[in-house]
């Protein structure tokens, strides 16, 4: 069964990896493209 | 008989990667510790600080937003629309205020 | 022989993880470095006075960048515990050190830009026991250099 879409993307002060901001703007850049 | 030697030079490699690993997770803990003790340190606080200057020089010409916010606050960027230009971002704090300072070279 | 199989593979997954591991201790290790290189300079700043009020910025923060041609709709609670912006163009985040790495803070040791002189001033940052990561950094890039040097070497000739 297909994981429901992933409708954002999450980033907690102090907590999470810079790799989570890379992610973002990765996903910003391709405009929300799959 | 070759096949044991392999198999012997495999252990014993693989008990010197296991000691390495186990001493990367010991040296990992330790720098962090290490990191944590050397940004609470007040003397390094009071001079732990950037320029409005020295982020505009990394960012020439863009629009720039510096947030400050207590630790655990959630940063949220819905999947945007394919095609659309819309993109958001959700800041949600439970434990203080956030700041919000727009730093603009103009 | 599958016995052997088996291990060769743990190897593999033994030296993979390895190297993750080293990596992510490079990385604290130029977040330790790119951090006291800024405290530093900022103390050897303020012998000549302290920044004007309003000028700087406190770590840790966030900054968001965005071209100055995008309207930037922002809503805030009351108490200032809840944003919403809203963008009509692209924007991209940075943690502070992202941005440290940018302003040259860890000597450049991660783009290979790091002269002997760095290299030096990195080690001394560092706690000694992890001296020998920073000095793989710099030579990882150095051989790489040097590797891409004789490469081009060999193509001109």
């Amino acid at each position: 069964t297909s994981l429901t879409p992933k409708t954002a993307l999450l980033y907690k002060f102090n907590r999470s990896p810079s790799e989570s901001l890379k992610e973002i703007n990765n996903m910003i850049k391709q405009g929300g493209q799959r | 008989k070759e096949v044991v030697e392999r198999l012997r030079y495999l252990e014993a490699e693989i008990e010197d990667l296991e000691l390495k690993e186990k001493e990367l997770d010991q040296q990992k803990l330790w720098l962090q510790q290490s990191i944590k003790n050397v940004k609470e340190d007040s003397t390094n606080k009071h001079f732990s600080y950037i320029t409005h200057e020295d982020i505009c020089d990394c960012f020439n010409g863009d629009t720039l937003l510096a947030i400050q916010a207590p630790a655990g606050t959630q940063l949220e960027v819905p999947l945007p629309h394919v095609g659309q230009k819309k993109y958001q971002i959700n800041l949600k704090s439970n434990s203080g205020p956030i700041h919000v300072l727009l730093i603009n070279k103009e | 022989a599958q016995e052997c199989q088996n291990l060769e593979v743990e190897k593999q997954q033994r030296i993979e993880r390895i190297k993750q591991k080293r990596s992510q201790l490079q990385e604290l290790l130029l977040q330790q470095i790119a951090f006291k290189n800024l405290v530093q300079r900022n103390q050897h700043k303020e012998i000549w006075g302290p920044p004007s009020v309003n000028s700087t910025i406190q770590l840790p923060f966030l900054v968001i960048n965005t071209s100055k041609r995008t309207v930037i709709d922002c809503s805030i609670s009351s108490d200032k515990f809840e944003y919403l912006f809203n963008f009509d163009n692209a924007f991209e985040i940075h943690d502070d050190t992202d941005l440290l790495k940018r302003m040259g803070m860890s000597l450049g040791l991660e783009t290979g830009k790091c002269s002997s002189e760095d290299l030096r001033t990195a080690k001394s940052l560092v706690p000694k026991a992890l001296e020998n990561y920073v000095t793989d950094m710099y030579t990882k890039h150095d051989l790489f250099l040097e590797s891409s040097q004789t490469h081009s070497a060999l193509d001109m000739a």
